[in-house]
């Protein structure tokens, strides 16, 4: 039997957005630890790892592992029928072929289950070897995105580059060039605006916008993202989930033929 | 031009 109680329904909906543009399907492997997810995009160019810890939920319970394959976009719909306070809940039974969401409102006064059929999808978990990053920077999630978006205008790469002065996004392309240099703030009061870097050795790496894009899908879940870069290694975006776990994103550079 | 690379290169399956 498997049972997992959360009382913010809306860490899930954010979960569902941060990944339905990448992945069509995925696979839900629930354990006693917690709930994991490890799918690339259709293109093999990018990586979703999710990591849910059991002791961020409200009630868990785990009695055997279950291995749900899930239909993303029909898990959007699902998701969409919860209210942001709501309480939710995933039941399903062991070796079952289907999963319930039941939805509580705060008062009580409205409780909806929604059964969705469970899908067999084979596994292909990949090896992510531990990598110590030669740079890894933090910096609100925020302005992550809007680097994203507004670098994406001018072409379809962006060349991180980090230094021990700061960070430097750019992008070229038919109308022009474009770059933002981001400095390490000094001292903030609030650490969620700051602007961190732990250099071993400068970086510069090149990446496709789209995928940025898709990953900073993940924005409203953390006020701050952290980019681990080392050469001609994948990109890790990295965004925290409260005190309940994280949601990574690998993207493959693109090298200079 | 730069060429996208796959992460198959990198991570190996289990």
């Amino acid at each position: 039997m498997f049972e997992a109680r959360l009382v913010q329904s809306s860490i899930f909906k954010k979960v569902l957005e941060a990944i339905k543009e990448l992945l069509n399907e995925a696979t839900f492997d629930c354990s006693d630890s917690g709930i994991q997810l490890q799918a690339m995009d259709s293109s093999h160019v990018s990586l979703v790892s999710l990591n849910l810890r059991s002791d961020g939920f409200d009630q868990y319970r785990c009695d055997r592992n279950l291995s749900m394959g899930i239909n993303l976009a029909s898990m959007t719909k699902i998701m969409k029928c919860a209210g942001n306070d709501d309480i939710m809940t995933m039941k399903a039974q062991d070796n079952a072929d289907s999963v319930t969401f039941m939805f509580e409102s705060p008062n009580q006064e409205k409780m909806s289950d929604y059964e969705m059929k469970l899908m067999n999808l084979d596994q292909e978990h990949l090896g992510i070897p531990e990598t110590d990053y030669s740079c890894v920077i933090k910096l609100p999630s925020a302005e992550f995105a809007r680097i994203c978006r507004d670098l994406s205008q001018f072409g379809e790469s962006v060349v991180i580059s980090c230094t021990k002065e700061g960070v430097k996004f750019s992008a070229a392309g038919d109308i022009g060039s474009a770059n933002i240099k981001l400095a390490q703030t000094a001292n903030v009061d609030k650490e969620d605006e700051a602007v961190s870097i732990e250099m071993q050795e400068k970086v510069s790496l090149t990446f496709a916008c789209r995928y940025l894009n898709y990953f900073t899908k993940a924005t409203p879940l953390s006020p701050q993202v952290c980019l681990s870069m080392s050469a001609e290694v994948p990109l890790v975006v990295e965004y925290k989930i409260g005190e309940i776990g994280h949601i990574r994103y690998y993207l493959a550079p693109k090298i200079e033929e | 031009s730069s060429k996208q690379m796959k992460l198959d290169s990198f991570f190996n399956k289990k």
